[in-house]
């Protein structure tokens, strides 16, 4: 529907349309439109496939440029994982601890929800699925405790990689914020320089809220990757790209199912072209 | 707010006894971008800014009031009136009541589970709580510590693999018992899930339900409306709760799923505690909706 057109201003209230449609974001897909018109103009480019070549080359170099993966090169190695409400954080940890123990790794699992009905209890299910071991606490025991022992458990044991799953919370909730602060500094008081890796997941399915979920964890704990869960639904998840844009954060995964192996590192060609398929 | 960036964009106005069309154009592109930033649907923003256009296109400036003011305050109101103008509640005709909660994964259906029972309970029914989700790890124990925390009776089968054997069995349990209300919890499930979306039917065709209430997170994004409209059309629902309502999401989607089903929004999620419910009350949404 964009290829062999004319490229005039109807071409790029349709264009418009499209990006906003991916979740995009207004802001993002303004820049975009603006600068697509921009060189359209300079290069007196009249094929609208020229055009949309352009715009997937610049989402793909914006993708590419925070490109990251997620290398456990050193051991003890901690990934702390966070995220608002319901987005998968703990059925992203079950698949990610599968995967790295396929790679050879041993991996604890710490149970730092405390908060939520059962949430330890559904950490478990993934610890067994994964065959990993799980350090917990009791319900409504305070979530650094629980990460104090995990810590005590993986130096004694020597294991690989330490897992931390933590209660859903919402950004503009200062107090909640507050505890992942808290929860960090155990960490790099018990181990200095870690946790190396602080995974943001997101929800494809979120719109331009995600920007605001990102900047605010990024603000208080810094953020080093992002898991981007539920692409198997009809979401795009465009907004990665204005997150990777404004807050230079890598995509590090994509959650593509709610079974242990939907679970791939991110590849930023895959994606752009999806954006437009 | 969107008053000022309607201000600024059109700059200074002359004061005109009605709302012309160049400023109206300046105003619409504005509210255009409040709305789309505010996550409404594309397709959605585009028929309620048509709507504006003829409401504001000749229409009286009221004494005392500027053009940009007028133009803010036709858009409120049309806002208010698109999330629906009254609340109707809860429509419980039969007796025992049913209420089936469906929606997406993780959009908290099981919170809402429990937080309904609850608010019914004050209302004095006597609730019977039943999760049919049958994939979630511990999902059944989630809603069985929620009910313990509101002392409301949970209804499970842990060992039957058949959502919808489950509900009619609960269904029974509700009638021996002689609940008022049954609440039944299902899995998150794809929109274009068609085996999933079979399973929501017929768990649907076993309860009879008064009440479909679909789930929906207030920070989603533009697939909103087709999510919506594929349960609606798949499925069936008689009314929506925004979740999540809590957060600094500016809620568009509030707009994008009554306007696509045109089913009212009965309840919001404010909160990840039991009280943290209550009715939904569109002008507050609007005046977010709008920044
Ligand atoms: N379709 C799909 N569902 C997913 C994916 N990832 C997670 N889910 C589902 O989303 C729901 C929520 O997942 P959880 O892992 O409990 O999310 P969470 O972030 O830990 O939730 P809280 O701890 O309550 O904040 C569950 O039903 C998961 O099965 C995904 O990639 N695709
Ligand atoms: N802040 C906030 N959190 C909420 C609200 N409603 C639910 N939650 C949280 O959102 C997360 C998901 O809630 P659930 O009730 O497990 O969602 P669900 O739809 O049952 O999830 P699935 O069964 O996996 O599809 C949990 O962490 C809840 O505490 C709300 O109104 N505000
Ligand atoms: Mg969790
Ligand atoms: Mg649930």
């Amino acid at each position: 529907v964009f290829k062999g057109r004319e490229v005039n201003e109807e071409f790029f209230e349709e264009l418009e349309e499209k990006l906003i449609l991916a979740d995009i974001g207004v802001k993002t897909t303004l820049e975009l439109i603006e600068d697509l018109k921009k060189e359209a103009k300079k290069k007196k480019i009249k094929e609208s496939d020229e055009i949309l070549e352009l715009l997937k080359e610049k989402l793909k170099k914006i993708l590419l440029k925070y490109k990251g993966k997620l290398k456990t090169e050193h051991k003890p190695f901690v990934i702390f994982v966070l995220g608002v409400n319901g987005v998968g954080k703990t059925t992203t940890i079950g698949k990610l601890a599968k995967q790295l123990k396929s790679e050879g790794k041993s991996i604890v699992l710490a149970a730092a929800d405390t908060f939520r009905a059962a949430a330890i209890e559904q950490l478990e299910v993934w610890a067994d699925r994964a065959d990993t071991r799980i350090i917990k606490g009791n319900e409504g025991a305070d979530p650094a405790s629980v990460v104090f022992d995990a810590i005590q458990s993986i130096k004694a044991k020597e294991d690989d990689i330490l897992v931390i799953d933590t209660a859903g919370r919402l950004h503009n909730k200062e107090r909640l914020m507050k505890e992942i602060q808290k929860i960090k500094k155990i960490v790099s008081r018990e181990l200095p320089g870690e946790p190396s890796e602080i995974l943001l997941v997101l929800d494809a399915n979120t719109g331009q809220n995600a920007i605001s979920q990102a900047k605010a964890f990024k603000e208080i704990t810094d953020v080093t990757g992002i898991v981007l869960t539920k692409l198997d639904g009809t979401a795009k998840g465009g907004i990665v790209i204005a997150i990777c844009n404004e807050l230079k954060i890598p995509i590090k995964y994509i959650g593509i199912g709610e079974k242990i192996e939907d679970l791939r590192k991110f590849n930023p060609e895959e994606f752009v072209e999806s954006l437009f398929s | 707010a969107l008053a000022g960036k309607i201000q600024s964009a059109i700059g200074k106005i002359t004061k005109k006894g009605r709302i012309d069309e160049e400023t109206l154009n300046k105003g619409l592109r504005e509210i255009k971008l409040a709305l789309l930033e505010a996550d409404v649907n594309y397709k959605v923003v585009s028929d309620f800014t048509k709507e504006i256009r003829e409401k504001a296109l000749g229409s009286e400036v009221t004494k005392g009031v500027n053009a940009v003011q007028q133009l803010v305050k036709i858009v409120n109101d049309e806002l208010v009136k698109a999330l629906g103008e009254k609340n109707e509640g809860l429509q419980l005709k039969n007796k025992p009541s049913v209420i089936l909660l469906i929606g997406l994964q993780g959009s908290g259906k099981t919170t809402t589970a429990a937080k309904l029972a609850n608010y019914l309970k004050k209302q004095g029914k006597k609730v019977l709580l039943t999760s049919v989700d049958i994939y979630r790890p511990a999902a059944m124990l989630q809603l069985k510590k929620l009910g313990k925390q509101i002392d409301i009776p949970v209804f499970l089968q842990e060992n039957i693999k058949d959502a919808a054997k489950i509900a009619k069995n609960a269904l029974d349990r509700t009638k021996e018992e002689n609940y008022d209300v049954l609440i039944v919890d299902t899995a998150g499930r794809l929109h274009i899930d068609e085996e999933m979306l079979r399973e929501a039917k017929e768990i649907k065709e076993n309860v009879n339900p008064d009440e479909v209430l679909f789930v929906s997170d207030a920070m989603t994004g533009q697939e909103a409306v087709n999510i919506a409209k594929a349960f609606d059309d798949n499925v069936g629902m008689t009314g929506i709760v925004l979740t999540k309502l809590d957060s600094d999401a500016r809620g568009g989607v509030a707009l994008s799923v009554k306007g696509v089903t045109g089913k009212p929004i009965k309840f919001a999620g404010v909160g990840e505690k039991i009280d943290d419910f209550e009715l939904f009350y569109p002008d507050r949404v609007a005046s977010r909706i709008l920044g």
